[in-house]
């Protein structure tokens, strides 16, 4: 089973369309592995990426490189999906 | 002795196997207005089925919902339950959708990509498409709402089987697809279609493979905003209304563009709630306040389709 130790969700509010396109230059960026949960597509709606542990610091570091702000909204996928499955598996009993 | 639905806790995520099991429950308890059908299989072979909801009649004009298309969209196929348990227990009780139920008939796809929703269990909860086989390509799966033929391998879908968004090798090449475009085209009388996703809070329609307006665009925009004023009412979860086009992004062979270039006037797709917080991770407390939001957006459309037939 595929674990996501460590990945985060950060959520990006763009604040112009040069912030808009710099994201939109990453969807193509294939070494990050980035996962997209909402994708860059106006500056009225909010961006939230998956980030594997492996391409945080570089992927952080790119973000403050280009003054684009951002937020952690899940500090670690796994917890999140541990807990969801533990709640499952209690619920089936 | 029989399992009663009551037994099914709608606040909490379930496997195939007992959404499956349930539905067995529901035709059980409702056997006048509820009939599941078997469509189809999917790529790995397991059964795809439709509750019916009808209280009779032949060929009436009759709504599409479909829950779970991308499969770690958990908190759409949990929505979808515990919609089919509304309109079942609420028939005979609420007059509008007993009178709906009158003329209309509703049919519920709650698990529209069986295999990719298993595969969340069991391998990957990240998972999203279809789990068939690409030929040439260690990467499986293609994106079943890109497979439709409504602007197949336009802007906004992949080439490439590796992506999350891969188009697949020619529309309605994904069985699970395909199973329901067959059952649609054969019924013939379907007046709205309905494709619920999960997240962001978006009320749709079409079309996604065009930013060009779709003729019916006033009506469905007016319809989407009131149907959202009302899910908005509930809990003030705040949506936007638009076609896909502008209010996501281009995106081409999709379920609704499908529906719609079919002659299906009304037909919507629903990006239900995050908290801001969890994404595909929603908790599964959120899951009856989502519903039961949702629904009076849902009622709304439902009520207008039975108000202006076509």
């Amino acid at each position: 089973e595929r674990t996501f130790v460590g990945d985060q969700v950060l959520r990006i509010t763009l604040q112009s369309q040069e912030q808009l396109r710099v994201l939109q230059s990453l969807e193509h960026e294939e070494e990050w592995q980035l996962d997209f949960w909402l994708h860059p597509v106006s500056t009225d709606l909010p961006v939230d990426i998956r980030v594997p542990s492996s391409s945080l610091s570089t992927i952080k570091e790119f973000l403050l490189t280009h003054n684009i702000p951002f937020t952690v909204i899940i500090e670690n996928l796994q917890e999140l999906i541990d807990m969801e499955k533990t709640e499952m598996e209690e619920n089936q009993k | 002795k029989k399992q009663s639905t009551r037994s099914i806790n709608f606040g909490a995520y379930h496997t195939l196997e007992t959404i499956y099991s349930w539905m067995d429950t529901l035709v059980t308890q409702y056997p006048h207005l509820v009939t599941k059908q078997e469509i189809g299989k999917s790529y790995e072979n397991r059964p795809m089925y439709v509750l019916k909801f009808s209280t009779g009649g032949t060929n009436r004009p009759a709504i599409w919902i479909d829950t779970g298309i991308h499969s770690r969209e958990w908190v759409s196929p949990a929505t979808g339950l515990w919609t089919a348990n509304k309109i079942a227990s609420d028939f005979g009780s609420d007059a509008s959708l007993t009178s709906l139920l009158n003329t209309m008939d509703i049919y519920m796809l709650i698990l529209a990509n069986p295999d990719g929703y298993v595969y969340t269990h069991t391998n990957d909860r990240m998972w999203r498409k279809t789990r068939s086989l690409n030929s040439g390509s260690l990467c499986r799966g293609v994106d079943p709402n890109r497979n439709w033929d409504a602007g197949f391998g336009g802007p906004g879908a992949s080439t490439s089987p590796c992506s999350d968004s891969y188009h697949g090798p020619f529309a309605h090449s994904e069985i699970e697809v395909k199973n329901v475009v067959d059952l649609i085209k054969s019924h013939g009388n379907f007046k709205s279609f309905i494709s619920v996703h999960a997240y962001s809070q978006l009320l749709m329609y079409p079309y996604g493979y065009t930013c060009t307006d779709v003729a019916d665009k006033a009506e469905l925009d007016s319809i989407g905003r009131a149907a959202t004023q009302k899910l908005t009412s509930l809990y003030g979860t705040y949506y936007k209304v638009g076609n896909i086009c502008n209010i996501i992004y281009p995106a081409s062979g999709g379920s609704i563009d499908w529906s719609y270039d079919t002659g299906i006037k009304y037909s919507f797709a629903f990006e239900l709630r995050d908290t801001g917080y969890y994404g595909f991770l929603l908790p599964s407390n959120q899951i009856i306040p989502t519903a039961t939001e949702t629904w009076l957006a849902l009622k709304h459309i439902m009520e207008y389709v039975r108000d202006h037939p076509y």
